[in-house]
């Protein structure tokens, strides 16, 4: 069989991945979802004889590697698995941020400045039920990784908890404590 | 992630049944 056969039969899947790659930079992007299609497609290329069962083999490969693309945009999208665990954690670990200055910023509201904010849950002490109930979440390795480059989210009830002190020097008494 | 994995093992399957 001619080079070019072969080739013309692996370059959708070479425009599946350029696609992949740039439309989906932050949640990860699909590698083995069509790297293992266009494999098979090599391999059936160079060694099958029959060319009815070549076409067969390339076009089959071709909507399987669409439908997994396609399922590894929900997977990423539907919020239990990740394939980029440091840019979710560092977006994670933000929100954590933003709470702790909300915390903050309600607490030196509700206490004057020459008290003593006592040690107990935010929500409590500036009557906000909503610090009751933010989350903390890591990204996990799971058995398929090292194939499938996605790792599971776990996720886990947090509160916003002040350590106590003076309403000026809150900023560092104040964090995210798991249920 | 059943249906990622079970896709994936058979286009090998059928690349290999393909090759030989």
């Amino acid at each position: 069989r001619p080079w070019s056969h072969i080739l013309l039969a692996v370059s959708p899947f070479l425009v599946l991945a350029v696609l992949t790659r740039l439309l989906l930079s932050a949640p990860g992007s699909p590698v083995i979802e069509w790297l293992v299609p266009l494999a098979g497609v090599l391999v059936v290329g160079f060694l099958c004889k029959s060319n009815t069962l070549f076409t067969v083999y390339a076009v089959g490969a071709f909507v399987a590697s669409l439908v997994l693309c396609g399922n590894y945009i929900l997977l990423v999208h539907g919020g239990g698995y990740t394939g980029r665990p440091s840019v979710s954690e560092h977006g994670w670990r933000a929100t954590e941020l933003n709470s702790i200055r909300a915390a903050e910023a309600d607490l030196q509201k509700t206490f004057r400045e020459d008290t003593v904010v006592p040690e107990g849950p935010v929500a409590t002490l500036v009557g906000n039920e909503e610090y009751n109930h933010v989350e903390r979440a890591y990204a996990r390795r799971t058995w398929h990784t090292w194939l499938t480059g996605l790792y599971a989210i776990e996720r886990h009830d947090a509160l916003v908890w002040c350590q106590g002190g003076e309403p000026g020097v809150l900023h560092d008494r104040i964090v995210i404590r798991e249920k | 992630m059943t249906l990622h994995l079970s896709l994936l093992g058979l286009i090998v399957v059928f690349a290999l049944i393909g090759a030989s």
